[in-house]
């Protein structure tokens, strides 16, 4: 299993 | 003018130690409605997302907007300075480069200041999206953070199962495999000790146990801890600081190569 990054799940403001 | 006065300054020591291990440097975002945080740790893994409303502070003004970047480690050795039973005022002039934190003790023998540098940060801002979790999952804050201990020792990530039945955590390493399954309880009386699951549907996330054990360090902000989790979204750790506001740790799931 690979860690994957909290910024994929949320949007940039 | 910035002016937010707080009688424990026991809660921002307690607040401090919880994510200063994940954050090196965090700005805090002041307006009427309060003081708010949002940054992600380094490894962008995981992210921090913290509340305190205006009307939970003694005292609270904001006549304007204010970004205050500060150094968390330094921060910490401010209150450091401070007794728990001290009353904080922290304080800052509209487009100042330094904050003041003062400290009273309760009959003012003892008043003492301290200023700190500002900072630039150029912090990314997230939007985090409404979310109708599958599973929220209420129980006692040292019950979990036990359970994140003892399972460390065995592996690097554990895998959090919830079912109607209970919420089992487990983990595998060289050594084996080890499993804890907490039942809901019926003890209504005791709620600082129960542990509540609220189940749409049943999930089964696998997470880092190094993030969920520096999460635990919240610990001492709340008797219990809420973990809410859905399928491929990340799991959200939330300690309600009373009468003042929350501490939320986001948390991106494991996932299949």
């Amino acid at each position: 299993m690979i860690q994957s990054s909290i910024r994929s799940f949320f949007t940039k403001v | 003018m910035f002016e937010a006065r707080l009688t424990a300054s026991a809660t921002f020591k307690k607040i401090l130690d919880a994510i200063k291990d994940l954050l090196n440097e965090a700005s805090f975002d002041c307006s009427e409605s309060g003081i708010q945080l949002q940054a992600m740790d380094n490894s962008h893994v995981s992210l921090v997302s913290l509340m305190l409303r205006s009307d939970g502070f003694d005292k609270y003004r904001c006549d304007r907007n204010l970004t205050m970047g500060m150094n968390l480690a330094n921060m910490a050795k401010i209150f450091k300075c401070a007794n728990n039973e001290d009353t904080v005022t922290i304080k800052a002039q509209d487009d100042a480069d330094i904050v003041t934190f003062m400290f009273e003790a309760k009959k003012q023998e003892k008043i003492s200041d301290y200023e700190m540098k500002l900072m630039n940060l150029d912090q990314e801002h997230l939007g985090i999206p409404e979310t109708d979790f599958s599973c929220v999952i209420r129980m006692p804050s040292g019950e979990f953070a036990r359970i994140c201990k003892d399972l460390a020792q065995f592996g690097e990530s554990i895998m959090i199962s919830c079912t109607k039945e209970g919420v089992k955590f487990s983990t595998g390493g060289d050594i084996g495999t080890a499993n804890v399954k907490i039942a809901q309880t019926n003890n209504f009386e005791k709620e600082e000790e129960s542990v509540t699951i609220e189940m749409q549907e049943p999930v089964s996330l696998t997470f880092a146990c190094q993030y969920l054990n520096s999460f635990t360090k919240a610990t001492p902000l709340a008797s219990q801890v809420q973990l809410s989790m859905s399928d491929n979204v990340p799991l959200v750790v939330e300690y309600q600081i009373p009468d003042l506001g929350h501490l939320r740790f986001y948390l991106a799931p494991k996932i299949e190569e």
